[in-house]
């Protein structure tokens, strides 16, 4: 089972 | 003010296609080293940066006084830029606080002249921080293997695995009722670079994705004849469409992992 990461953790601030 | 002559209306309506159905709404940030935009899908999944240098030769002129961000819902600009034939020059303009962007379109032998305006949207996104980073592999393919590896994949599975090794790179997919896999190697031998299969690689890479993302990617094949993945363990794929004598499309687009 794969889960989707999200964006945010690579490039929010 | 700001006004940008671009030759061709095609190129601004091939980007504009291949963003509406992910990116409702995006803001045009214009400058004098030309226009970016950058772009989250709602689920947090993907984003999309555009670049267009006003110094390319796409551009026959180019001006901005001042820098302003342009807020416009792209179905509408869509709509907008299907009233302009394939081989019009498209003029946008605004004012330096602008409520409006006007879209200017002439024909080729100038018999013809259209001008169409829009509503400027408040859009309240943030900016995001895209570290620059040397990537553990980049692939560059011609961009119509690209989205055929997509499409054909996308029949059996939501998600592929891109595995990139010093052979070359392989797209597997592996569903409920089957499985695919595609190899391509690099290639030495073929006559024109746009044909190519290259492999650049300083660590071998295996990461997932979610199809449904890439798909939406591939409509901006006909911008280029290739595609560049850049990717790197644990972190969003790189898939950059070149736009010549403009700039490029970038999509990012976050990996899937196993719990």
């Amino acid at each position: 089972q794969l889960t989707q990461l999200d964006l945010l953790k690579y490039f929010k601030e | 003010m700001f006004e940008a002559k671009m030759l061709q209306s095609s190129v601004l309506k091939k980007i504009i296609e291949s963003l509406k159905d992910l990116f409702a709404d995006a803001n045009f940030d214009c400058s004098s080293s030309g226009i970016t935009l950058q772009d989250m899908d709602s689920s947090h999944v993907a984003l999309c940066y555009l670049k267009l240098r006003s110094d390319e030769e796409g551009f026959e002129d180019y001006r901005c006084d001042r820098n302003i961000t342009l807020g416009v819902n792209l179905g509408l600009m869509s709509k907008i830029l299907k009233c302009a034939g394939n081989d019009d020059v498209v003029t946008l303009r605004a004012e330096d606080e602008p409520n409006i962007l006007t879209f200017i379109f002439d024909s080729k032998n100038s018999e013809r002249v259209s001008k169409y305006d829009i509503k400027l949207m408040e859009i309240d996104s943030e900016l995001l921080g895209i570290p620059d980073t040397d990537y553990s592999c980049v692939v560059k393919m011609p961009s119509h293997e690209f989205q055929r590896i997509c499409s054909n994949l996308s029949q059996l599975g939501d998600s592929v695995t891109i595995d990139c090794h010093k052979e070359g790179v392989d797209f597997k997919v592996a569903g409920e009722q089957g499985s695919g896999a595609i190899k391509l190697k690099q290639t030495t031998s073929v006559d024109k670079e746009e044909d190519q299969v290259t492999v650049q690689l300083n660590e071998p890479v295996t990461q997932s994705f979610a199809l449904k993302f890439l798909c939406a990617f591939t409509k901006a094949t006909s911008l280029s004849d290739t595609v560049n993945l850049s990717l790197t363990q644990d972190t969003p794929v790189v898939v950059e469409y070149p736009i010549a004598q403009h700039g490029y499309l970038r999509f990012y687009l976050a990996p899937k992992i196993e719990e």
